[in-house]
């Protein structure tokens, strides 16, 4: 990724799987 | 042309796997130490562990669901490690420090054991 621009996400990136449904 | 680098995936990615083996959904595994039962997911176990990788590579000892660790080991040393596994963190207290040190020399954790080394080391008056 060298030359590439690297943006930083600092948010969650996928879903949280709960304690139970 | 840029690349989006999400800081926080790997730790969303671990407590979504810590979920699933709260939830005992797709463990694969029961670990036996002494008389207790640890389930857990062998691909975590094999990522953390020099033993369970060993074990589980094993075309013979893959296919096993059920783990019987050395009667020596101490139940509460490896439940604190299983945790680290699926959390980053390891609980460290002053009784269990050397049983959580022999835990992951049998373990193949060399990491946590200098770890362990360094804060023994820190902690002697």
């Amino acid at each position: 990724y060298e030359g590439v621009n690297t943006i930083k996400e600092l948010g969650r990136s996928i879903h949280e799987i709960p304690r139970q449904d | 042309d840029s690349c989006i680098q999400f800081t926080r995936h790997a730790s969303d990615v671990l407590l979504n796997l810590n979920r699933l083996r709260s939830r005992d959904i797709l463990t694969d595994v029961t670990i036996l130490v002494n008389r207790q039962q640890f389930r857990a997911h062998k691909t975590v176990l094999m990522a953390c562990s020099g033993l369970f990788y060993t074990i589980f590579t094993d075309s013979h000892k893959c296919n096993l669901n059920a783990i019987s660790l050395d009667p020596k080991v101490d139940p509460e040393g490896f439940a604190i490690l299983l945790e680290f596994m699926y959390t980053s963190r390891l609980t460290l207290k002053e009784s269990l420090i050397m049983a959580i040190m022999n835990t992951a020399i049998y373990l193949q954790m060399d990491h946590v054991v200098d770890t362990c080394h360094r804060f023994i080391k820190s902690s002697d008056p």
